[in-house]
């Protein structure tokens, strides 16, 4: 139970928000009770399932610091639809400060970990949205994470990054969550008619192999969409290849960790 | 002499290191002379030119911890077609650590403007790419920078965290860098069958005007494939769309600095 998988990419726009938010949707779909943590100062996460940022007064921000409970500022999200499986917790624009405010803790990786250890068990998965980053936001994820899913955008760039993201892992997995395994590399925004993103396919299924998800994510103009409607592509539109493909990316990750 | 243009947004993925590439060497390209300081700790536009970052032992981060001269760490690209007009500094993943380092000093926003200062007369103009944040590195880059060129790529998240930009723009400009204008705001990746476009066209003309550059980027896989082949995309594909759209914007901003 309590499944806490990570979204990471330091690299910019591959898609790491869109996952978040699709994939909780369809396993929320498939009644699988998900939560979702919002860890980017841009709270895109936030705003894309329709939560109105200025109406919200406590944060994952006010969180951390210890200021509120967790459970105290847990949002449902589509309840008539989804019947309580996706819950959220959403970000603000404070999290900028607390890089800087956590370095004089002691133990400043583990602030995020601390502040969901209660709750996770009551969910069978939950997912942190990280920012375009390795610094000590993305750090606090990691550390509180069991696995981290990597979305790869399929452009020059993404793929150039991976490095640094695997070294990144394995120090944090060295020094503080021995624990921490990788989810899986997922592909993102896949245009079959350009020849770039079956170079960087392949290149990343010969350097990762079976950490590769065989679900590819595809380049769909209703997946950009969505978010301005506030909805997960599940209830904006639910026959779009955007929405096919986070359903199977759900039935993976289901299969992979033991089923049904 | 010496325009100090910084390019940024937190939203990841917009375009920034594109934009700095290809604007820098279609300026070179028109004998203008040309600096571009890679300021991001992935080293996109390092590597986007073809510099391999294993063989560059000092970087823009030993100049703004004290440890080397700017002059000493600069870098001729495409000498024979650009003739010495365009110029880079490199970027190394230790920028991360600058982050935390630079905390301890007095004047820490100050960093970046004090290592180029003895510089910027050298050329017609300079610019800074950005990592998509709002931290420490970033707000160094506006402190240095005589204006900021801001890229938004025509999607829904993108749009919403300008307001955020904006008023970090405004901050720095109350408190540290009163000359800090907007040199314009740039449409990117645009794709005249997708409506989201457009929406975020509009949207953008309404409310910033005519600090809208009329040049748009529209999306072109050839500006995706040419950081994979170390050349700006007038290097790589001059009759491309890529290539003329950036040439394009060159004309505009000289035209807007009273050039000729
Ligand atoms: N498969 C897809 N097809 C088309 N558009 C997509 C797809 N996935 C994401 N997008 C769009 O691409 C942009 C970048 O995606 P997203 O914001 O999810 O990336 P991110 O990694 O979270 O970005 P950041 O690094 O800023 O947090 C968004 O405008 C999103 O709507
Ligand atoms: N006009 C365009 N058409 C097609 N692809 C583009 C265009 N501009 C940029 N790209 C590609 O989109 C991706 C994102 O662009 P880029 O890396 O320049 O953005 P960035 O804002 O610098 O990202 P980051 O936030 O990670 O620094 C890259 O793979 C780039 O090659
Ligand atoms: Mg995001
Ligand atoms: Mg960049």
């Amino acid at each position: 139970m309590g499944k806490v998988i990570c979204v990471a990419n330091q690299k910019g726009g591959v898609g790491k928000t869109t996952t978040v938010i699709n994939l909780a949707a369809s396993l929320a779909a498939a009644q699988k009770k998900t939560l979702f943590i919002d860890f980017d100062p841009q709270a895109n996460a936030t705003s894309g399932v329709g939560i109105n940022k200025d109406e919200i007064k406590k944060t994952i921000y006010d969180a951390i610091i210890g200021e509120v409970n967790i459970r105290d500022i847990m949002i449902d999200i589509e309840p008539e639809f989804l019947k309580g499986y996706l819950t959220v917790v959403s970000a603000s624009p404070d999290l900028t400060g607390a890089e800087v405010e956590l370095i004089h803790f002691e133990n400043r990786e583990q602030k995020l970990k601390e502040a969901i250890s209660d709750i996770t068990r009551e969910y069978d998965y939950v997912f942190i949205d990280c920012p375009p980053s390795l610094s000590l936001l993305t750090v606090n994820a990691l550390t509180a994470a069991d696995s981290v899913l990597v979305p790869v955008q399929c452009e020059y760039y993404a793929l150039e990054g991976l490095g640094q993201l695997k070294r990144t892992i394995s120090l944090i997995r060295q020094r503080i969550n021995p624990e921490l395994k990788v989810e899986g590399y997922l592909l993102t925004m896949f245009d079959s008619r350009n020849r770039i993103c079956h170079v960087v396919a392949n290149e990343l299924k010969t350097y990762f192999s079976e950490e590769v998800f065989e679900t590819i994510i595809y380049r769909n103009v209703r997946l950009a969409e969505s978010p301005s409607h506030g909805k997960p592509i599940l209830l904006y539109d639910v026959k779009s290849i955007g929405a096919q493909t986070y359903i199977s990316l759900a039935q993976e990750i289901i299969a992979r960790n033991g089923g049904d």
